[in-house]
Order: structure tokens, then sequence, then C-alpha cells
């Protein structure tokens, strides 16, 4: 139980305190207060080491003092002869006797009350990052202008999480850079691009100042980027140590700054930009591309002229030229489509005559057309020679793509020998 | 063919014969046939066929049957009464466009056309071939197929003739630029039966042994004397323009 303040009385007191006693008294105070004890009587057995009979103020594990003996008050209006100021909420008496007591003792009266104590200079370490408040029982921390207080109500930290950067070039820095960055806190920036664009970033050496790293190299303030599944860093130093470009392979890039309570630096700035995505420089075979560009990179595009006597084929429908354009996922839209051989399909049939040619039907092949000989001959002009040509037909050097006519052979008598039978 | 020969289809594969009444025609086209208008006169539907020198009815059943689709007799014939006697031959000349494309062979090609060059004007003594299935000289119903070779003569010839039937006088026949005279040697004709076929004539010029149909046969005042002829080079205008206008396409 505790109480803001007690008596405590030896054994038997005001009476002679008995042989081979042994008592503890145990001290608390409500939380927020130490404990002032003290003496207004005190006769005992004197002892070396008080090594007989004794009373022992102990808090925790440090041994405040060890009474014996008699004492008396050296200032008349004070009745107090010896007195203990704790800084905790909790002591503990021990009164010991021992066996043999020829003079009669009658041993001691103390008397406790609580004190407040300032947790905010009574300590070694303080309980505050930035102010400490003290109050009767108590104390609380609070922040500069910028932070704000963490939930363990004693480290401030300033709110710098949640940055999204969206445009294609920019500029990071840390909180207040060049000036020193905040400790205790965590600060997190993303950069979102479309699709498309990889992060590139850049670091100056001199841009980066952060809290070096221990002796086992954990760095207390630390710089970490993540891209994609890869990760950067955690950097800290004086002079950015990684590559001074990194290209990551994703349009997304989170950065975290993380500080610890002590060691602010100036921190660090860095640049980024979009990089792109590249596209393959292969096209389909049997074209030319325009523009030709050393590299092809996303939204590129490019347009795709068939050579002659190739085209591309959609369904029912043939071209000689496609547009293609590099996409966010680096590659290119309609690569699926191919230049291939103009195919002007079986030669037309011809009445009174054939094609000789049917199945090689590619450009460049060639077909020779005849009529049905003897009754039938090739009325037009020409050899009657065709050859596919790059526009799908077939074409005859003097008739073009008209067809030959086979007309039928007139005026030929044809007289059967006489022979020589009678 | 009065004065003539037996002959081969093969000789003449252009040879048509119109069944009834018996007549013949040239074939010019796959699907045209060239023939004398009085021919179609009494039948614009003829039967005809091609492809061999005897007309019986057993040979007949091996030939190439010819239907026809349509008849353009020319514009310039005149029609005559039906107590008339014709003596009006001027433009005897029709085409039959048939239902389906002959099939060619040896036997069965057409004939050319004359162009209207010079080249196909007929000189008199310019030898013709004519052939038909007409009376000869001893029969009046032949069966297999009969060629003559005659010379192209001044019209006056045929003029000067008198004719079979003495109640004609030839005098009254009207003889026109449009028509050829020809025969006068060895009793060579054609006759009744050989109307519409093809006097044929060489080709001028041409290396290789052609024949043109320069005439048709159209009438005469005596067989195995001379006869008239119609002039195919005149009407080379009326007969492709005709042929054009109305041929068949590949779709019809």
């Amino acid at each position: 139980d505790t109480s803001m303040y007690g008596e405590i009385l030896s054994p038997n007191y005001p009476q002679a305190y008995p042989n081979n006693a042994q008592k503890t008294w145990n001290i608390t105070v409500p939380d927020g207060y130490g404990i002032r004890l003290y003496f207004t009587h005190l006769d005992m057995e004197l002892s070396a080491n008080c090594e007989y009979d004794s009373v022992k103020i102990v808090s925790g594990d440090l041994v405040e003092g060890v009474l014996c003996g008699q004492k008396s008050s050296k200032n008349p209006s004070s009745p107090i002869v010896k007195e203990y100021h704790v800084p905790y909420n909790s002591l503990q008496v021990i009164f010991e006797s021992d066996f043999s007591n020829e003079e009669r003792f009658t041993g001691f009266a103390a008397y406790y009350v609580a004190v407040d104590i300032n947790e905010c200079t009574d300590f070694e370490d303080a309980p505050c990052s930035h102010f400490c408040n003290n109050y009767i029982g108590g104390y609380f921390c609070s922040c500069p202008p910028e932070y704000f207080l963490h939930d363990d109500m004693k480290n401030c930290g300033v709110n710098c999480s949640g940055n999204i950067f969206t445009d294609l070039t920019g500029e990071i820095t840390s909180p207040n850079y060049p000036s020193l960055y905040p400790e205790n806190s965590r600060c997190d920036y993303r950069v979102i691009l479309e699709k498309g664009f990889h992060v590139v970033v850049t670091i100056k050496r001199e841009d980066f100042d952060v809290e070096a790293a221990d002796s086992e190299g954990y760095c207390p303030d630390s710089l970490l980027l993540t891209a994609g599944g890869q990760q950067f860093g955690p950097y800290c130093g004086n002079g950015f140590p990684g590559q001074q470009i990194i290209e990551t392979k994703d349009n997304v890039l989170d950065i975290i700054f993380q500080t610890d309570e002590t060691g602010q630096k100036k921190g660090w700035k860095l640049r980024y930009y979009g990089d792109p995505m590249p596209c393959p420089k292969e096209f389909t075979a049997n074209s030319v591309q325009d523009p030709v560009k050393a590299t092809y990179v996303y939204k590129d595009t490019v347009k795709i002229t068939c050579l002659e006597g190739f085209e591309v084929v959609e369904g029912k429908v043939s071209s000689t030229s496609f547009y293609s354009s590099c996409q966010s996922n680096g590659q290119w839209s309609n690569s699926n489509l191919k230049c291939k051989p103009v195919d002007c399909g079986s030669p037309e049939p011809i009445k009174n005559g054939a094609a000789d040619n049917t199945e090689d039907t590619l450009f460049g092949a060639v077909t020779q057309y005849t009529c049905s000989e003897p009754y039938y001959y090739m009325k037009t002009e020409g050899t009657g020679e065709y050859r596919c040509a790059a526009n799908g037909t077939w074409v005859n050097e003097v008739l073009g793509m008209e067809l030959p006519q086979c007309v039928a052979v007139c005026g030929v008598r044809n007289q059967k020998s006489v022979g020589a039978g009678r | 063919i009065f004065g003539g020969e037996e002959t081969d289809i093969s000789s003449f594969p252009w040879q048509v014969f119109f069944q009834n009444p018996r007549a013949g025609g040239a074939l010019i086209d796959e699907n045209w046939v060239l023939t004398a208008a009085h021919v179609l006169e009494s039948n614009s539907n003829p039967i005809m066929y091609m492809g061999t020198t005897g007309v019986r009815n057993v040979a007949l059943q091996k030939a190439q049957m010819l239907l026809a689709d349509r008849v353009f007799i020319h514009p310039g014939w005149k029609p005559v009464g039906e107590r008339q006697t014709r003596t009006n031959f001027d433009n005897d000349i029709a085409l039959v466009r048939l239902k389906d494309p002959v099939k060619l062979g040896p036997n069965v090609s057409p004939i050319c056309l004359p162009d209207s060059s010079p080249d196909y004007d007929l000189n008199f003594g310019t030898l013709g071939l004519i052939s038909g299935w007409g009376r000869s000289n001893e029969r009046n119903v032949v069966a297999r197929l009969r060629m003559a070779s005659l010379p192209v003569v001044p019209l006056e010839k045929c003029q000067s003739v008198e004719s079979e039937d003495p109640r004609v006088d030839i005098r009254t026949f009207r003889f026109t630029n449009n028509m050829i005279c020809a025969g006068g040697e060895k009793g060579s004709d054609s006759c009744d039966g050989d109307s519409g076929g093809a006097f044929a004539v060489q080709v001028p010029n041409e290396e290789n042994t052609k024949f043109y149909v320069a005439g048709l046969v159209s009438w005469g005042p005596k067989c195995g004397t001379y006869g008239i002829y119609t002039k195919v080079k005149n009407y080379i205008s009326w007969i492709e323009k005709t042929m054009q206008e109305n041929r068949i396409s590949d779709q019809d």
C-alpha cells in the first residue's frame, strides 16, 4: 500500500528492543514521488560496522545507509538526527538485533514523507527528447513547433510521411535540408510515375550527410530506397556511399529516412527522373522502319513499311505498312503483324487456254498462259508470261493485268492425206 | 454443188449443215454462224450440224448439233409476200447466235472474216471454194459433202445467163454491188441446198494457207452456170457490230 507519510518505530519502542529481533518495513509512496526518511530518535548498540545491531536503509539494490549507536540532533530547533532522500517511490528499512545486549537500548523512531521528484532534472537521463515539464507527482513532455509527440509520450518527431511525387522529374530532400534534420523521425516518400517509365535517382556525394554508422556498421540514421523488389541502402555517413546514379526497374520508388534521437546532420538531397522503358530494335523481316533510331523507348511510334512484294494481312484486309507503338511493358504494339510475301493467288483461268503454274503464287513467281492448240491461238499481244507483282496481281509486260485471249484459229483446212489405197 | 467432187469435212471444217430446209452456213466464231438471210426466212429456229461429212441420220447422230439462240437478219433484207417470187436478193446475209459454243476440233473450226482493207477486194479470176450438200449434177439429195473451185467473174456474166425457169426473166432480178458473181468453169456452181455456205478465198499475204469467207451462196439463174454470192466484205461492220452488241458474256 502506498501512503504519503508514515512512522517507523523499532520493536517495543520506546522500551528497549528485544534481542535477536529482525524486522523489515517496506515503504512505498505514490508514483512520481520520492521518499524523505528521517530519524528523530536513534539509540542502538554501537559496534564496528554496526555488525551487532543495526537499522539498514535500502533502496532497490543500493544500501543508502546503515545506522547503529546513539545520535542526537545538532540543531536545537529540529529533532532530526539523520535524514535520507531517495528519488524513488519505495524504500526498505531493515532492523536487526543480535543475541547480546548487555545494556538497554531503546531503538529508533523514524518518519517518512513523500516528496515530489523533478523527473526532468533529478536523473542523469532526461526523460523527454525536447521539453520536460515537471509537476507534483509527475511530469510531461512537450515538443517544439512542427514537431509532434510520439506515442511513447517522450520523443518528439517531425511529420514527414505520405509525400507522393508524380512528376517525371523532381527533387526530394530530407526535412529542413540543408539544416539539421529532425531526430526521432521516420520520413517516407514515394515516387509514382506512369507505367512505362523507370525511376532513376541521382545523388551527389556532397549532397549527403547523415549520422555515420556505429562500429558494427549499423546506421542509426539511414536512407533506404526500394523499387520493384530491389533495395538500395540503407545509406548513412558523410558523403553518399552508393552509386551516384541508381537505375531502378520500376515506376514506383519508396524512400524511407529514419532518424534516432541523436546525431542530426544536414541530411540529403536527391534528384530523380523517369526513364522511358525501351523496346527491342528488331522488327519483322522484309520491312523498313521510319524513323530509324539507335534506341526506341516508351511512346515512340514507328511506321513499318514492307519491302516491295511483301504485305501485312489482317483478316481480309492487306496493306503494305502499319504503325507500332512502344508500350509501357517494353513491347511493341502490333508485334504479331508480319510482312509476308504478296500472294497473287491462282492465276485467273482463261477460256480455251490455261496457266502452267498454279502453285507458286508468291511475289516474283511466273506463270505462262498458253492457248489450247492447234484450234486456239493467243490473240492478244505479249508472250503470255505473267509475273506476280508487288500489288498482288499477275502482270504481263505488255498487257498489264489484262488477261490474254485465246481465240479460235480460223480458215485452216485439215485436209486428210489421200494415201495409197484405192 | 455442180461440177465438183466429194470432199471430207476436215477440208471444210467451217461448213454448217442446216437440216430443214437444207442449206449451208459458215462458222465464223464459236458462238456465231454466218448464213444467207433467205435460209432463215422459212425457219428462224434452225437445227444445224457440224463436223460430219455425211448427213444421213446415222451420221448426224455422231455429229455436233448446234441450236440457234437468236437469229439476226440483215436489216436491209426485204421480205416478200408468200405468193411473190423473190427477185431481190440484196443483203442476203444473216447471223445465227448459238445457244452453246461449238467444240472445236479437226472437223469443226471457223473460217476467217475479211477486213475492210483493199487486200480483200476480189479480183476477177480469183478462185474460191464452195461446199455443201445441195443438189448436184446427178442427185437432188446429196448425202456426202461436195466441193468445187470457181473463179470470180464480172457481175454481168450472171446477168447474161438465162434463167432455168423460162417464166423468170433474169433482167427483173436486182443486181447490186453487194453481190459477187462466180463460176462458168467446167460447170462448177452452187445449187439449191448450198445456200448460205461460204465462198472461201485464200487470205492474201498470209504465209500459212488460210481461208476467209468472201461470199455466201445466195442465188443463181441456173445451176451449173454462174452463181451469185453475197459479198461479205460489204457487211463486216454490220457483222462485227452485231456480234459485239449481242455476244453472250461468260456470266450469262
